[in-house]
């Protein structure tokens, strides 16, 4: 209902990676190592992630360079299982959580 | 449901029927809400109230306060307020990250405590099949037989129920830390809590396998698992294993007995409010730095997005908000021991509000009668003391009912 939940509340999380595919400290990545990071935006309704390029050097996310997208609808997938980012990305849903 | 217990996870699907947590039922609880899946730079974003994007901290290797800027924390701005505060067991991460003090002195008004047997946590102390030790994942154990006879978690109990005693005596104002070890790995607790947990009612996750469109940079390897003597015994394929389907269930056997070890020694703190009077005139509150994968996505432990990773627990007795306040005689948090009492499913809270743990700050300030520290400014390296977020406490009395406005929208 995109007319309705205008302003509802949102919990931000991250999470880093050193890589695109997981190596030995992908768990844990040394703030030198962190290439990439995971915004994720979860609202009652949906879980957004957007993977995205990370300098460590000067703490700066480039929201430009999109390394992969993550999208979950809660009241179909609550285990979050099927993502359906690529699906979306021209969609009005999309650019609505964007 | 297995067994009669408790939080089953510190996360996620926590169906609650608290054997010594009667709070859950007279309080509000609300879920979600990690800024980071791992401990450090939870608990310190929670604890200065910002994000792990202006504390900078995303691993355990620097102190926000000379790498990011000198922020004031939680305990800090209650002591600089004239409370006695006090930290017990694991509160901030230790090491680098709390400039190995606990950052104490800024926020704590005495030294905090760790327990002696912390320092055999990861040590060969789980007694194998062919009754020799291992560094295990899986570690039930005779607590009469560990290293100084008892565990970390039940020596911070004894110890925040010593400062308890004390407090009443003092009649100042106190802020007290609890920090609990468990369900940390190694999953070692003692090993009669495991009759909680039949392995025969113990089920898979219900998705345990690698979701086909999940982009491979969002999956975490689970590394701190797969070293442990009993994962590596089992060679377990990097990086996506599976781990065999009886081990997985072991692990989660594991993980709910270990819940109500933790269960039981956070009933044992309350029942001493209760015991030195205090539980009327004091608020309490039960969160974690994060959740933790139990084969979901065929993944474990934290370092993840998803919700099962990033969701907590959080709890508010506001004594005469969330309930009643006891009278003189009155018992707020009786102890109920889980393996002589049958106990049912505890109603859930009152709320299921999305909200995240950068707002306790605030919102204790506020429940505390203090001023509550303003919102920081788009860039806030300089600024000592504000909060990136906001207090919940309008929250609490609010309606969960749905009202339908005039525009049609459900309110």
């Amino acid at each position: 209902n995109n007319r309705c939940h205008t302003e509802e509340p949102v919990a931000f999380s991250q999470y880093p990676r050193p890589s695109d595919t997981p190596q030995w400290n992908s768990d844990r990545p040394e703030l030198k190592d962190i290439r990439i990071m995971g915004y994720s935006m979860r609202t009652i309704d949906y879980r957004y992630t957007v993977w995205v390029q990370f300098n460590p050097n000067n703490f700066s996310a480039d929201f430009e360079d999109v390394h992969a997208g993550e999208l979950y609808v809660v009241e179909i997938d609550p285990n979050q299982d099927y993502n359906i980012y690529n699906n979306t990305l021209h969609g009005h849903l999309f650019k609505k959580l964007l | 449901r297995p067994g009669p217990a408790t939080w089953r996870r510190l996360g996620w699907d926590w169906g609650c029927a608290s054997a010594c947590w009667p709070p859950a039922a007279c309080s509000l609880w609300r879920l979600r809400g990690a800024q980071q899946a791992v401990c450090a730079p939870s608990r310190v974003s929670f604890l200065t109230g910002r994000r792990p994007d202006t504390t900078r901290l995303y691993d355990f290797y620097s102190y926000w306060r000379v790498h990011a800027g000198n922020y004031s924390t939680m305990p800090q701005y209650f002591k600089e307020n004239g409370y006695m505060t006090m930290s017990v067991g694991k509160v901030f991460h230790p090491g680098v990250s709390s400039n190995y003090h606990d950052d104490y002195p800024y926020s704590w008004s005495i030294p905090p405590f760790h327990p002696s047997t912390e320092k055999y946590e990861n040590d060969k102390t789980c007694r194998g099949k062919d009754g020799r030790l291992y560094a295990n994942l899986v570690c039930p154990v005779n607590v009469t037989e560990m290293p100084g006879g008892t565990l970390p978690d039940i020596q911070t109990t004894e110890e925040a129920i010593r400062l308890l005693k004390v407090m009443k005596t003092q009649k100042q104002k106190f802020f007290l830390a609890v920090g609990y070890h468990k369900p940390h790995i190694p999953l070692r607790y003692p090993q009669e809590f495991l009759k909680l947990y039949p392995l025969e009612n113990i089920t898979l996750a219900p998705d345990p396998w690698v979701p086909k469109k999940l982009p491979s940079v969002a999956y975490n390897p689970w590394m701190d698992i797969r070293q442990r003597d009993d994962v590596q015994a089992l060679n377990v394929s990097f990086p996506y294993g599976p781990l065999p389907d009886d081990f997985q269930r072991q692990i989660r056997q594991s993980y709910y007995a270990a819940v109500s070890y933790l269960d039981m020694q956070v009933g044992r703190l309350l029942n001493a409010l209760d015991d030195v009077g205090l539980s009327s005139s004091t608020m309490v509150v039960f969160t974690a730095d994060h959740g933790w994968s139990l084969g979901e996505h065929g993944e474990w432990a934290k370092y993840s997005n998803f919700d099962v990773a990033t969701r907590v627990p959080l709890m508010f007795y506001v004594p005469g908000m969330t309930s009643a306040a006891a009278s003189q005689q009155g018992r707020i948090f009786p102890y109920l021991d889980p393996f002589s009492h049958n106990l049912g499913l505890v109603p859930q809270g009152q709320s299921k509000k999305v909200v995240e743990l950068v707002s306790l700050f605030s919102t204790l300030a506020e429940l505390a009668g203090l001023q509550v520290p303003p919102a920081c400014p788009k860039t806030s390296f300089h600024v000592a003391l504000c909060t990136e977020g906001a207090s919940i406490v309008h929250y609490f009395n609010s309606s969960e009912e749905k009202v339908e406005t005039e525009d049609g929208c459900e309110d």
